[in-house]
């Protein structure tokens, strides 16, 4: 199965973020 | 199953992924933890394929079921691993102080088509590490001009 980013989203310079993810 | 950077999502984009424990049965959507080690801004798009997940059958031990309370409700804010604004706070105790003579010559020829806030800023830096650059040709300083030859 394919791992696809839910919606668009800007990761600024050093930065962690939690990203939504679709599991295909 | 668990969620892994796919070889694509590492060759394309300098982010970092970590491998995360996700049940799809819970949500529609997974969350993953990614960070961006570099200075600039990544833009992921919707429908960009990230990453491959495995089954996994058979969980031995869960360290953490789920974010802290204060950071869950936080979910999609990005949170600075970096903090800038202590060297920006003490760049400002420079700022309109008068530019060491042994630095005006190279102020003068780096704020050449500068506005006047970013000539301001220029100038507080150079006072701020003034110390750094060599007074004359018998201070050493921290940093010095050298000639050599390249075979």
């Amino acid at each position: 199965k394919r791992v696809t980013v839910a919606d668009d989203v800007k990761i600024s310079g050093l930065t962690e973020a939690l990203l939504d993810v679709y599991i295909e | 199953y668990i969620v892994q950077p796919s070889n694509y999502f590492k060759d394309k984009y300098k982010l970092v992924m970590a491998s995360t424990l996700v049940d799809i049965n819970k949500l529609s959507t997974c969350k993953v933890r990614v960070l961006n080690p570099m200075d600039v801004e990544v833009t992921l798009r919707q429908k960009a394929d990230v990453g491959r997940e495995e089954l996994i059958k058979r969980i031995v031990s869960v360290i953490a079921e789920e974010e802290p309370e204060k950071v869950k409700q936080k979910h999609g804010q990005l949170r600075n691993v970096f903090e800038v604004s202590s060297t920006q706070t003490k760049l400002h105790q420079f700022m309109d102080q008068p530019i060491p003579d042994h630095l005006k010559d190279l102020y003068e020829k780096s704020v050449d088509d500068k506005s006047q806030e970013q000539q301001r800023s220029v100038a507080a830096l150079l006072c701020k590490f003034g110390e750094a650059f060599s007074k004359n040709e018998w201070d050493v300083g921290l940093t010095n001009v050298a000639e050599h030859s390249i075979d």
